[in-house]
């Protein structure tokens, strides 16, 4: 079971991930309107940016973060900002959409310009994310476990990161076993998909100078 | 516009609560 002190955490950061998210005008944008090349590009450089002010936004209401020395908040939000970002988009290609949806956005991403050899680990992400049918809870959890990586470059006090992420780890071990009691694997399956994370960003300053050019 | 700002520009307006600007 979850203490209650970690029930509040889990409550308090569900509630600011569903709360931050990118403006629904925006995201209809994205699905109604058709677009040329470079308008493609615009939109989704406009969705990027808002992807980077809601996860800011959504930083702030992680317990301990504000407390943190100030170039050490903006080392971490640097670090994790493609991944927090994949992340947040694998969910929009795993939710339900209605019908026809989820294949727009993939049509305009794979027309976007960027190359096949980005778009393809992109997608095989989207779909392991989309076989662990992971909670919203599950989602927020991980996202905040994601920013708080002390091993992210930069960072000055690692140890006072490992002090707020380490009971976020335990919320969502708790958490899993509570949901998933005959899936002891859980767990660390969604602890293997920040690895996948990781290469996914290591993969996306390559990716930015590959759709730049073409 | 804000598509123009480096990834850390954008953070650092963010996290003072310029997102108008």
């Amino acid at each position: 079971e979850l203490s209650q002190e970690q029930q509040a955490i889990l409550s308090f950061i569900v509630e600011a991930y569903q709360k931050h998210r990118i403006p629904q005008d925006m995201a209809k944008k994205l699905l109604q309107e058709h677009f040329n090349a470079d308008e493609n590009f615009l939109l989704l450089t406009e969705m990027a940016t808002s992807h980077v002010q809601v996860l800011v936004e959504f930083t702030k209401n992680i317990p301990g973060f504000s407390a943190l020395d100030h170039e050490d908040q903006i080392a971490l939000l640097k670090g994790s900002a493609v991944e927090a970002m994949f992340l947040r988009s694998a969910q929009v290609f795993t939710r339900k959409l209605p019908h026809g949806h989820t294949e727009v956005l993939e049509d305009r991403i794979r027309k976007s310009g960027i190359s096949e050899a980005f778009i393809t680990p992109m997608f095989n992400f989207y779909k392991s994310i989309g076989e662990l049918q992971m909670m919203q809870e599950e989602h927020a959890l991980l996202t905040a476990i994601t920013i708080l990586s002390p091993d992210r470059p930069y960072l000055k006090d690692q140890q006072a990161v490992e002090r707020l992420q380490e009971p976020m780890l335990e919320v969502l071990r708790r958490f899993c076993a509570m949901q998933h009691p005959l899936e002891p694997q859980h767990f660390a399956r969604l602890l293997g998909r920040l690895t996948e994370l990781r290469t996914l960003n290591h993969h996306h300053a390559e990716m930015l100078t590959s759709w730049r050019m073409s | 516009p804000a598509s123009n700002l480096g990834l850390e520009d954008i953070i650092r307006k963010a996290l003072m609560g310029n997102l108008e600007e």
